[in-house]
């Protein structure tokens, strides 16, 4: 009870997934739990203990989630919802890519959303070719005050600068455009 | 209540020795 005692305790339990990109299987096989963490000191270890976003394969991602909620358009919390998006030129890879996914781990863990923390579910690291990927997704598309205050906060604390315009889409709209990117619905 | 944490708070557990 002593040593419980001394772990930072987060606002929510968190879980973090791995995908790899396996064409000769389902999606969803792709996709595994890798742990779930609810103290600051568990989220630590774990993220010592693995490989940088910027030193996987193309063609994976990192997710980490609220419990309960899968990293997927179709669970029920994400379904009627979207993104924040960020995509990174590879030339920026090593520079910014590591950095970035963690200021947003931190956002998520810090649960530094105020009253609207509860809109967001989660985010995701893509690992592509040309252009790296990182997303805050919310649950509800249609909140604008919501994902505006949610958005306004992220980009103040990924350091972007004001000229930097990040977009925000619903995942409806995402999954109708699978070739193409979707149109930003909101921009901060 | 509440657990709120600052990134700058998180990042200091980082480096805490751990409490065994």
């Amino acid at each position: 009870p002593e040593v419980l005692s001394k772990l930072h305790l987060l606002q929510y339990r968190w879980v973090l997934w791995f995908f790899k990109n396996d064409r000769s299987r389902a999606w969803q096989d792709n996709l595994q739990l890798v742990a779930k963490f609810n103290t600051v000191e568990d989220f630590w270890a774990l993220y010592s203990h693995i490989k940088l976003a910027s030193k996987l394969s193309s063609g994976c991602d990192y997710a980490l989630f609220k419990e309960g909620i899968q990293p997927m358009w179709e669970d029920n919390r994400n379904k009627q919802g979207g993104r924040w998006l960020l995509s990174i030129a590879k030339q920026h890879r090593h520079i910014e890519l590591d950095r970035l996914w963690l200021e947003t781990l931190l956002c998520l863990l810090g649960d530094c959303f105020e009253e609207y923390s509860g809109e967001v579910c989660g985010a995701v690291v893509n690992i592509r070719t040309k252009r790296d990927k990182i997303a805050l997704w919310t649950s509800e598309a249609e909140n604008k005050a919501g994902v505006m205050f949610i958005g306004q906060i992220y980009k103040e604390r990924l350091g972007l600068s004001t000229k930097t315009v990040i977009g925000y889409q619903a995942h409806t709209d995402t999954a109708a455009k699978s070739n193409s990117l979707a149109k930003n619905k909101f921009v901060v | 209540g509440k657990k709120q944490y600052d990134r700058e708070f998180l990042l200091d557990i980082q480096f805490m020795p751990a409490c065994i």
